[in-house]
C-alpha cells in the first residue's frame, strides 16, 4: 500500500499569467511526482498540489523564489488517511 | 438478516459493503428497485447499476454516475444514500412519486471500480482505470477525458503518465464504453448527471470549445435553482456554469457526450469541499453532503419531467 508520510497539499494562487505557466511546468516535472488534486485555471483561482515530502523543500523553493503565493492545505497526507481509515473499521466492529 | 436500515450511511465502505447493500436495497423495494450489469470493468469486475422503475417500457430515464474517478469517495457515499432516498421517497415524496411515475432512474454508484477497489488496497489517491498503456510504465486512463467529445483536445493529455490521460482513442476504456452502449441502446435518456469531486460546482457543456450550447440559457437557470436550493440546506456555495467557462478546458467528458448525443439535461456536479480536505472529506460530512445535494437533484430531475422532449 502507497503511504503519503509528510506528503502534503498547497493550496496555491497564481497572481497572473505567468505564474500560471510555471505553475503548469512544475506539474510536469515528473521527478517531482507531483499531483494537481485542483488544476491551475486562471489568475487568481486556487489550484491545489499535493507534494510528496521528499519534493516538498524543491517545490516551496521554487514558488518562493517566483513569488507565486501558497498555503499548507494539508500538513500531512497520512495523517488523514490514517484517521479516515480507523473512522471506517470503527462502525464495523460495532 | 441484513437490513438497509443497518447499514451506516455515514461512513465510507468498500465495493463489497457497497455491492452487498445494492442488493438489500433491492430486495427492500423489489417493485421499484432493480440491479442491472452494464458491462465488465478491465479487470472484469462487474459494472452494477441500479434501475428505479414503476413500470412502463423504455420510459423516458435520467442517468447518475458517482465514481468515475474513484478517489473522490464522497461521491460513491453520497451515491449510496441517495439512491436509498430515491427508493424511500417513492410514495412518499410528491416530486420523487411524479418522477417515478412517469420516468426510470439509472444510478451506476461504482463507475470505476477497478480504481476503488486499487483506492482501497494500494493508493487512497487513485484517479483513472486501472488498464495497461501499451509502451509506458503508467497505468490508467481518466475516465473523464475519454469521451468521443472533443476528444483529443489540450484540455486532456497524451502522456499515458498524466492524470488526464485521454487514451488510445475514444472509448478505449471498458467502464466508459460500458455507459456509452447503455445510453445509444436505452435511447430516451433525457439527463445525465455525472458526480465528481471536489470543488463545489454545478457544470454544463461545453468544456471542449467555448461556443455556448444551444441551450445554455435553460442551463444555466436550471443550475441557478438547484446550486440556490442546495445553498439553503447548509449555505454551502455552488459556483455554476459552462465546464470551460466555470473551470477550464476539458475534453472528452462525459457531460459533452451526452450532450451532443441529444441527453439536453447533462450536468457534471463537483461535490465539497472548497479546500481543507480536497478528496480527504472526512466521513463526518457524508451526511450533509448528501443530504445538501439530494435538493439540487431533484431540482433537476424535477424540470426534467415538467420539460420532455
Amino acid at each position: 500500500e502507497q503511504l503519503f508520510v509528510g506528503d502534503q497539499v498547497l493550496r496555491i494562487v497564481a497572481s497572473n499569467k505567468e505564474q500560471l505557466t510555471l505553475l503548469r511546468v512544475l506539474g510536469e516535472q515528473e521527478e517531482l511526482q507531483v499531483d494537481f488534486w485542483h488544476h491551475p485555471t486562471s489568475p487568481g483561482h486556487p489550484a491545489d498540489l499535493r507534494v510528496p515530502f521528499s519534493s516538498l523543500q524543491a517545490v516551496k523553493l521554487f514558488l518562493e523564489s517566483n513569488r507565486i503565493p501558497y498555503r499548507i492545505m494539508i500538513k500531512d497526507v497520512q495523517e488523514l488517511l490514517d484517521e479516515e481509515k480507523k473512522n471506517m473499521t470503527k462502525p464495523r466492529r460495532t | 438478516e441484513r437490513s438497509t436500515s443497518t447499514f451506516d450511511f455515514a461512513s465510507y465502505h468498500t465495493m463489497e459493503e457497497i455491492y452487498n447493500w445494492m442488493d438489500t436495497l433491492v430486495q427492500d423495494h423489489p417493485s421499484l428497485v432493480s440491479k442491472l450489469q452494464i458491462g465488465q470493468s478491465y479487470e472484469n469486475r462487474p459494472l452494477y447499476v441500479l434501475k428505479f422503475s414503476t413500470g412502463g417500457s423504455n420510459r423516458p430515464a435520467i442517468w447518475l454516475d458517482t465514481g468515475i474517478h474513484s478517489r473522490e469517495w464522497i461521491t460513491q457515499a453520497t451515491g449510496v444514500w441517495t439512491a436509498n432516498k430515491i427508493a424511500e421517497e417513492y410514495g412518499q415524496d410528491p416530486s420523487v412519486t411524479a418522477i417515478l411515475d412517469t420516468m426510470d432512474i439509472f444510478l451506476e454508484i461504482i463507475a470505476n471500480p477497478d480504481g476503488f477497489a486499487f483506492t482501497h488496497s494500494s493508493n487512497r489517491l487513485w484517479r483513472k482505470t486501472r488498464s495497461l498503456n501499451a509502451g509506458s510504465r503508467c497505468v490508467g486512463v481518466d475516465p473523464n477525458r475519454n469521451w468521443d467529445a472533443g476528444f483529443g483536445g489540450s484540455g486532456s493529455s497524451s502522456n499515458p503518465c498524466s492524470e488526464i490521460y485521454r487514451g488510445p482513442h475514444p472509448h478505449s476504456e471498458r467502464e466508459v464504453k460500458a455507459i456509452v452502449d447503455f445510453i445509444l441502446s436505452h435511447g430516451n435518456v433525457k439527463s445525465a448527471i455525472s458526480i465528481h469531486s471536489y470543488s463545489q460546482m454545478l457544470l454544463f457543456p461545453y468544456g471542449y470549445k467555448t461556443t455556448p450550447a444551444a441551450h445554455h440559457q435553460e442551463l444555466n437557470e436550471l443550475a441557478k435553482k438547484a446550486v440556490s436550493d442546495l445553498a439553503a440546506v447548509y449555505g454551502t456555495k455552488y459556483t455554476y456554469g459552462s465546464v470551460v467557462d466555470t473551470i477550464y478546458p476539458a475534453d472528452g467528458t462525459a457531460t459533452d457526450w451526452a450532450y451532443d448525443q441529444g441527453v439536453k439535461y447533462s450536468f457534471t456536479m463537483e461535490l465539497r469541499d472548497t479546500g481543507r480536505y480536497g478528496f480527504l472529506l472526512p466521513s463526518n460530512q457524508i451526511l450533509p453532503t448528501a443530504t445538501e445535494t439530494w435538493p439540487a437533484l431533484l431540482d433537476i430531475m424535477v424540470h426534467v419531467l415538467e420539460h420532455p422532449y
